[in-house]
């Protein structure tokens, strides 16, 4: 009975799984400062690959994701109790910073290294 | 303000902290690029490629020792008229406000300490500017720099972190570094009135100022006991029917 009752509430769920190419992943992207319209300020570099988070969360939320307790906890809800309360998403998990050259309003020129600007893995949260 | 795309910034626009940077410090795109030419900017590119590699990420072994560095020319130039075989300029150096997040880790001047100006080459040094004080030293910390350089022969890197944190980085309002540029002519030459004006100020000399991000946080979350994750991945059907 319980695995008859867990295949209907599951349904829905592997869908959101999909297929493998689906899965929540990181997928790496690059765009220019000049497309951002930051080259006017931005000596280097000339590229930023800010990369993205793309993808379904799997239905159990298995270790490699390093998906916090509350997102497991948020899985089980959406899974079991209230499908309103929506799974976790796919995001950024660690990031890496990045030096930019700039040329500031005054004429200064800055070094500076930026945290958190291209994202390097992703999590379920 | 800042320029394309333009994006409809919410009410709360000071707390985005990448947002407001740009607010502040990038100029108007229809500005243009402010002209940043010569010694200044082939520095700062070869401290940048030292430091980063080419997409922008942080090198491992770089020896910068900061996560800010600010080249600041200097804002007026007052050359004095000539005295015998002295040639003195006097350098006002804009010194932002104090920003609670950054920390002043070092700065530094860097000068022409040999200059070619009509056939003689002069040498030079800087000194900081007091009144009626002619032979104003800075104190026993503005040696010149034994770090490796980014340097020609030609130029001196002089440490001054002191002079600025004992006598500007904790003063209120608008501050300013005064530094006179100091030229003599070899001694057996003859004593001519060289043109200063043919010598852009912000060519030979120039500030350099070493922040550290003192914000810096990583957050790091509580992940579920190992086994439990171990448990779950090997067996969530059970953990379901457990749970319901």
């Amino acid at each position: 009975q319980a695995g008859s009752m867990g295949s209907e509430v599951l349904g829905p769920s592997r869908e959101r799984e999909g297929p493998e190419s689906n899965q929540c992943s990181l997928h790496p992207f690059q765009v220019s400062f000049h497309q951002l319209g930051w080259d006017h300020w931005i000596i280097a570099p000339h590229l930023y690959t800010p990369n993205y988070c793309k993808g379904a969360c799997p239905r159990v939320l298995r270790y490699g994701l390093n998906s916090p307790n509350h997102a497991i906890i948020q899985s089980l809800v959406n899974e079991l109790v209230d499908q309103s309360v929506p799974p976790p998403s796919c995001v950024p998990y660690k990031y890496v910073p990045i030096s930019l050259l700039l040329i500031e309003a005054n004429g200064s020129i800055l070094y500076k290294e930026y945290e958190n600007m291209i994202a390097q893995s992703c999590t379920c949260r | 303000k800042v320029g394309q795309p333009s994006i409809a910034l919410p009410a709360e626009v000071p707390t985005l902290p990448l947002i407001l940077e740009l607010l502040e410090e990038a100029p108007a795109k229809q500005q243009g690029k402010p002209q940043v030419l010569g010694h200044p900017l082939r520095y700062m590119l070869e401290l940048y490629q030292r430091s980063a590699d080419a997409h922008g990420h942080p090198r491992e072994n770089r020896t910068i020792g900061a996560t800010m560095v600010r080249l600041v020319k200097p804002l007026t130039n007052v050359a004095r008229p000539l005295r015998g075989p002295w040639h003195i300029q006097t350098l006002d150096f804009p010194l932002r406000s104090n920003r609670v997040k950054y920390q002043l880790v070092r700065a530094t001047v860097v000068y022409r300490h040999q200059l070619h100006l009509s056939h003689f080459n002069l040498s030079c040094y800087v000194e900081p500017w007091v009144q009626k004080s002619p032979t104003n030293q800075f104190p026993s910390s503005g040696r010149v720099s034994s770090k490796p350089s980014l340097l020609s022969k030609a130029w001196t890197e002089m440490d001054i972190t002191q002079h600025i944190r004992q006598r500007l980085w904790n003063h209120k309002g608008r501050r300013v570094l005064r530094l006179r540029f100091v030229c003599q002519q070899p001694k057996d030459s003859e004593v001519l009135e060289l043109r200063w004006h043919g010598t852009s100020s912000l060519d030979t000399v120039f500030l350099l100022l070493y922040f550290n991000d003192t914000h810096k946080s990583g957050q790091k979350t509580k992940l579920l006991p190992r086994g439990l994750e171990e448990f779950m991945e090997r067996d969530a059907s059970l953990l379901l029917r457990r749970v319901r």
